[in-house]
């Protein structure tokens, strides 16, 4: 058997990096798709914590309510979809 | 379904539309066609009609963009964003932008349109045989020219049918030499180019001149992508260059080495290491006709859906018959009728079903019951030293203030004084001495009291309960009520915690598609508040002493106290 390639990742020129960590795509999905820190036409600033934002999240996609970053939630996030937020301002 | 706050929609049904651009993935009767099978989607099922403008401005403005392209809302490079529309509305409202870093297809790969040949524009048929050898992409293989061509059968030998492939040497879009083919090699700012180039723009799109000098002839036009072309990275439209080097190793394929997603890419030279050039390697794409739909879709006045069967879903997934869900449909005829009705209704309420009161849960005799002995009432009770109601609402045109057994109320009309206390149980002998929440329904005059699980429903002295309240549809979880909004002819919002649920009175039932948070509608109220009220047109949260006052925009107006502002004291 041959020795699996050692993967050196390396950044592309033009590439539009997205290289972030899970958390790091988590927080910015949830924030880009309105499940956070929505401002409200009253100037109200709701901060919503993460964990719900993410069960907010879960409840849009149909998914299980667990408020945590399970697998299913993070795979969800990483598909691609319409950039319109889910949660409307 | 979802629509946009306020139920944003289009105040006429003959709605435009105008193509600013193409993309160069497709050749652009490809992408007419595309649009034009989305907008049918929505006409099929509703009064609308789209026509197709091209000048001025229309109604829904369609382009395509890449990264940065204009609004204030950019792209973000191949997958992820896919495309994203405006509602209804004046200006950029009702436009459609889609991302040009991705690759737009039929959703099953290149989508290539022939043009001459002896085939009168077929798509290619790939893959096709060839010489006794099998192609799955087009190929300048047999020609001097260096044209791209293909088959549009499955075996050319045997039927001979071909077309040329979209090509930079056969034809150009947009630009002002109406769709001439490029001339290389070309002087553009003095330099010499002998192939496409993004040189001389800031949207990264690939465009060559039509004569040999830019810089006298002026005349140009944008590159459509060969079928082989790169995608993304910085070679876009490029083909891929095989065999090439990379970390010193040599690939005559696509690979995902070097990467951490897994996308498949390939150098546009033969050295990645030397010339740095590269760019994703084609692959199914996304059907410009799935994705245009959606968006058309909110262009027309539809948020996302949380039904992951629905077009309005947010997330993409070829289909390959599409056909519109019903939650879809429910939501366009919810804004602009059926086909036939005339006028846009709402969707019809579900029959009401057989009242499904089981016999151990048998509501109590509706007779007026036999008077109670009535707890005396302490007149010295003061509304003004209670910091919070168990409930307040309006019935009977007056706002009452229910607390342990006792209520007050005072008269819409201004400068009337506050009545009470009265005993609860003097008026509606059934009830207990807490109350949730209540509502009047408009309609029948029915008055609804909730108190943990149960409610009851008086008309007049009768009086119809206690039953429990997942006779209505509400889940087990729900241990109480804590508001309700009348909303409309109807229906009735019942809050509970975070949530809130619409209650459709006459079918007895809570309507499809809930809940939904209370924040994320009504922005900027506490999420918590412990009753929720309509009074004099506006929508009023409570939180122990204080409200929050939402006007008919939805919008937080005033925070105060119950007891100086609604109890005048």
């Amino acid at each position: 058997w041959s020795v699996p390639l050692k993967s050196k990742f390396i950044t592309f020129p033009g590439d539009i990096l997205k290289n972030m960590t899970d958390s790091e795509l988590a927080e910015s999905y949830l924030k880009k798709f309105g499940y956070m820190n929505t401002l409200h036409r009253s100037g109200f600033q709701s901060m919503v914590s993460t964990s719900k934002a993410l069960k907010r999240m879960q409840r849009q996609m149909g998914l299980e309510e667990t408020g945590e970053l399970d697998k299913s939630t993070l795979e969800l996030m990483k598909q691609p979809r319409c950039g319109v937020p889910d949660v409307a301002n | 379904y979802k629509t946009f706050d306020g139920d944003l929609k289009w105040d006429h049904n003959d709605v435009t539309y105008r193509i600013l651009n193409y993309s160069p993935d497709m050749e652009s009767s490809l992408i007419d066609d595309a649009f034009a099978r989305a907008f049918k989607v929505w006409s099929d099922v509703t009064p609308l009609t789209f026509t197709r403008l091209f000048s001025d401005e229309a109604d829904i403005m369609i382009s395509f963009g890449k990264a940065d392209h204009g609004d204030p809302y950019p792209f973000d490079g191949k997958d992820g964003l896919l495309a994203h529309a405006y509602p209804p509305g004046q200006g950029m409202q009702g436009d459609a932008h889609f991302d040009d870093d991705e690759h737009w297809t039929l959703g099953r790969g290149p989508a290539v349109k022939t043009r001459y040949g002896n085939s009168d524009g077929a798509m290619c048929h790939f893959p096709f045989i060839f010489e006794g050898k099998s192609y799955t992409t087009c190929t300048t293989e047999g020609r001097t020219d260096n044209l791209p061509w293909c088959s549009t059968t499955a075996d050319y030998n045997r039927d001979k049918k071909f077309g040329f492939c979209p090509s930079e040497l056969l034809y150009t879009f947009g630009g002002n030499a109406d769709g001439a083919e490029c001339v290389f090699p070309f002087i553009f700012q003095g330099e010499e180019y002998d192939s496409c180039t993004t040189e001389g723009r800031s949207d990264g799109y690939r465009w060559c001149a039509t004569t040999n000098n830019f810089d006298n002839d002026k005349k140009f036009g944008f590159c459509p992508n060969r079928d082989t072309a790169v995608i993304g990275g910085n070679a876009e439209g490029e083909p891929c260059h095989f065999p090439f080097v990379f970390l010193g190793k040599q690939y005559t394929s696509c690979t995902s080495e070097g990467r951490g997603d897994g996308k498949l890419w390939c150098a546009t030279t033969s050295d990645y290491d030397d010339d740095k050039k590269w760019g994703f390697c084609p692959d199914q794409g996304y059907s410009l006709f799935l994705v245009a739909a959606h968006e058309f879709g909110h262009a027309l006045g539809l948020d996302h859906s949380s039904i992951r069967e629905a077009l309005m879903y947010p997330m993409y997934s070829y289909v390959e018959d599409f056909s519109l869900h019903e939650d879809d449909i429910e939501g366009i005829q919810y804004l602009y009728g059926s086909k036939t009705g005339p006028d846009p209704t709402p969707p019809q309420p579900n029959p009401p079903t057989t009242d499904d009161t089981d016999p151990t849960d048998e509501p109590e005799p509706t007779e007026p019951t036999t008077t109670t002995t009535m707890t005396p009432v302490d007149p010295t009770k003061d509304a003004c030293k209670m910091t919070k109601f168990d409930t307040i609402t309006v019935i009977a045109g007056e706002l009452h203030f229910f607390k342990d057994g006792l209520y007050w109320k005072i008269s819409s009309s201004n400068n009337a004084g506050l009545k009470g206390p009265f005993s609860i149980s003097e008026k509606w002998p059934a009830l207990p001495s807490v109350i949730d929440s209540a509502f009047e329904d408009l309609l029948t005059r029915k008055q609804y009291f909730f108190s943990g699980t149960r409610f009851w429903v008086y008309q007049g002295k009768n009086v119809l309960g206690p039953r429990s309240i997942e006779k209505l549809g509400l889940p087990n979880t729900v241990q109480k009520v804590e508001g309700a909004l009348q909303r409309g002819k109807g229906k009735v919002l019942l809050f509970s915690g975070e949530n809130f649920w619409r209650l459709d009175v006459k079918a007895q039932k809570i309507d499809k598609g809930y809940p939904r948070y209370t924040d994320a509608v009504f922005g900027g109220v506490p999420n918590d508040a412990h009753d929720v009220f309509q009074y004099k047109g506006h929508i009023y949260f409570c939180r122990d002493r204080f409200y929050w006052r939402m006007n008919s925009r939805r919008q937080v107006d005033r925070v105060g106290y119950v007891k100086y502002d609604l109890l005048n004291c």
